[in-house]
């Protein structure tokens, strides 16, 4: 059930370069999992490019801490590097730690494990024990943890202090941001690797939510629970907390006031402090401190930064927009879209007659304050309009060479945007607003159409 | 919806957030483009990443084998004229269109909707115990003029939206049901005459439910997928 990818620590679209390194390095042809099985049947191997493209494994004998080696961005190789000697903290009593601290936790340099002097010992390096240049380590199994013998003649040795993945890192508020180098849970499971789909199924796969790093198999929170969790690897056991340490003074991590907002919400309205209360359609909301009519985890308490106050619409989980647990037994959460989107629009200056067709100012940004594209150009997107069949399309300024109702637009520089509205106001009254009449008859070509189900041919 | 059936609705988009929870509907337009309303969405420029339109079934939960379930990523918004409350969506790949998923015809720039139409409403939204959670529900509705519907909302409804009457029972859209479709049936098609947006009570008998008046924004529905 345990992947051997678990060992390993992954960099999608990486390449680890080195000078040893040659580009015709030995490729085998296998899966990625077999790849690190066999990396780690091999001690001097500490890490691997996979190349999903051809199924290529190229096993490295170096890692990123490794002198002279670099980390370039490459689309056709994913790096796995061995955690242990990538991870800033230490397993149980960090026997296997295999990481570049080389600093006692008193601050005195750690004496090469090689040398004899100043302080004489019975260690000799190789690949198994992993003493390596004047690294700390924990040959004997301290129970302080990885040790060195010290440069300082007056003290034969010292511990480096190097904390446990568990103590190394604390979070705050729900743990939403814990970016941490846990990988087991509170009962002492190993957690699953996000990447892979086994033993349990589950929808975070790292590269639908990019940005909840979810990294190898480390603890996090990506769905706003209380705190950081993973599915672990005994299949009989879906999911559990981490036991993590929760920061001092979590109250502090509260949005700064400058970004909360109170009469209308930005973005997902995570920082939405307001006082509204019902549901869109005028539901009251449940306390969040209640448990009925509806049960829920989002107790106040242990959501301390997301101001759960009262029965006040808020987004603790990052859904599309506030939301609260309704006061109705048969509806159980529901959004407050009745709470105004703040507007975005940036401050308008200058102002356009009619349509604005005959606008030749030059403004050259659009109402969300993008860039806009100069008319001559051919990315990000292809224009239809240019300035060789309307003349009037001077550099990147508003204009309205379709004659669109609502005014001057512009093709924008952000490649998701194709076009908007400009950041102009009608000189007078709004935009002239078309009247509605009643068409004569239509005809409508492929659209519409259903297959209407007869009832009375139904059993 | 409040006070429907279940029923048939092959345009009627499920809209799906990261975890694949229908969170708004929405209407297939092209068949890589679909209308819906701003409200349902964070930003303008939001990222899309994890988000999918469900096409082709009549359940809200539906099983992997559902034979006519599409999956399509969302990869592309874009937000409506100012004021408009109005977004169109990208679909990653063009829906296959059959007897499961089609399209729903635009009508003319500035086309009134007669008072008396009869329309439908369509979502997977709450029925506030009238009906299946579960499935797909279609509830019938009549247009009525904009200043009859003022009447009663005094002077509130806007050129840009549009009423229906109002039943003596509870009928109309709920929660879950913003973004979707009010059809009305016209020239033997269905037509996208209006975008379900939040109202301040769900199906109030007595009150008209307003909805997003989409002839107002053909000529810029048309000229997104003209220029993306």
């Amino acid at each position: 059930i345990r992947s051997p990818l678990n060992d390993f620590q992954s960099l999608t679209a990486t390449e680890l370069r080195h000078p040893s390194y040659q580009s015709d390095n030995q490729e085998r042809l296998m899966d990625v999992e077999e790849c690190a099985q066999l990396c780690n049947q091999l001690l001097d191997c500490r890490a691997f490019h996979y190349i999903p493209r051809n199924q290529g494994c190229q096993l490295l004998s170096w890692t990123q801490h490794s002198a002279q080696a670099q980390l370039q961005k490459n689309v056709l190789y994913d790096l796995y590097q061995k955690k242990d000697y990538v991870r800033d903290c230490i397993v149980n009593n960090g026997l296997n730690y295999r990481g570049t601290v080389a600093v006692t936790a008193g601050g005195i340099t750690c004496q090469h494990w090689n040398h004899k002097f100043p302080a004489d010992h019975k260690y000799i390096p190789d690949s198994r024990n992993g003493l390596e240049k004047n690294y700390c380590r924990n040959p004997d199994s301290d129970q302080q943890g990885p040790w060195c013998y010290t440069t300082n003649p007056e003290i034969r040795y010292q511990t480096c202090g190097i904390k446990t993945c568990q103590e190394a890192t604390c979070f705050t508020c729900n743990g939403e941001d814990y970016q941490g180098s846990l990988d087991y849970t509170e009962s002492g499971l190993e957690c699953q690797r996000w990447d892979l789909q086994y033993p349990h199924k589950h929808p975070y796969k790292p590269n639908k939510y990019p940005d909840k790093n979810l990294d190898d198999n480390y603890c996090r929170n990506p769905d706003n629970s209380e705190r950081p969790w993973c599915y672990t690897t005994n299949p009989l056991q879906e999911r559990e907390f981490c036991s993590i340490p929760r920061c001092p003074s979590t109250r502090q991590q509260q949005p700064p006031p400058k970004h909360t907002t109170h009469n209308c919400f930005k973005g997902k309205g995570e920082n939405y402090r307001g006082t509204a209360n019902t549901t869109a359609t005028g539901i009251p909301c449940q306390r969040w401190d209640a448990q009925t009519p509806h049960q829920h985890h989002f107790l106040p308490e242990n959501y301390e930064c997301k101001d759960l106050r009262e029965n006040y619409c808020r987004n603790p989980d990052g859904s599309e927009a506030p939301w609260c647990f309704t006061s109705r037994l048969g509806m159980r959460v529901a959004f407050c879209f009745q709470i105004k989107r703040c507007t975005d629009d940036i401050k308008v200056e200058d102002c356009y007659y009619e349509n604005g067709e005959q606008y030749r100012g030059s403004v050259s940004k659009t109402r969300k304050g993008i860039v806009c594209q100069h008319w001559s150009q051919k990315t990000p997107h292809k224009p239809q309009f240019t300035p060789t069949t309307y003349p009037w399309l001077e550099e990147n300024f508003c204009r309205n060479p379709d004659g669109d109702k609502y005014g001057p637009w512009c093709y924008t520089t952000d490649p998701g945007t194709p076009f908007d509205y400009c950041a102009l106001k009608p000189c007078r009254s709004g935009p002239k607003s078309s009247n509605l009449e009643t068409s004569d008859p239509v005809l409508f070509e492929e659209c519409g159409k259903r297959e209407e189900r007869r009832s009375r041919m139904l059993r | 919806v409040v006070g429907g059936r279940p029923g048939n609705s092959p345009w009627t988009v499920s809209l799906r957030n990261r975890q694949g929870q229908h969170f708004c509907g929405g209407s297939l337009v092209k068949d890589q483009w679909v209308v819906s309303a701003l409200q349902c969405f964070s930003s303008c420029r939001g990222p899309l990443t994890g988000y999918e339109a469900w096409l082709g079934t009549l359940f809200k939960d539906p099983q992997p084998s559902d034979p006519g379930l599409q999956k399509i990523p969302l990869i592309q918004m874009v937000c409506g004229p100012p004021g408009s409350q109005l977004v169109m969506i990208k679909l990653e790949r063009p829906a296959v269109l059959n007897n499961r998923v089609a399209l729903i015809c635009l009508p003319p720039e500035n086309y009134l909707v007669p008072g008396q139409t009869q329309c439908e409403i369509a979502g997977w939204g709450e029925t506030n115990g009238t009906g299946n959670n579960t499935v797909l529900n279609v509830a019938q509705l009549r247009v009525i003029a904009n200043e009859e519907c003022n009447i009663k909302h005094r002077g509130k409804v806007k050129n840009n939206e549009l009423c229906t009457m109002s039943p003596m029972v509870p009928v109309g859209a709920c929660e879950g049901d913003h973004g979707g479709p009010l059809a009305c049936f016209t020239h033997d098609c269905w037509v996208l005459e209006g975008i379900i947006i939040p109202n301040r009570v769900c199906a109030r008998p007595g009150w008209p439910a307003i909805f997003l008046r989409v002839s107002m924004y053909v000529d810029w529905i048309n000229k997104v997928i003209k220029l993306s």
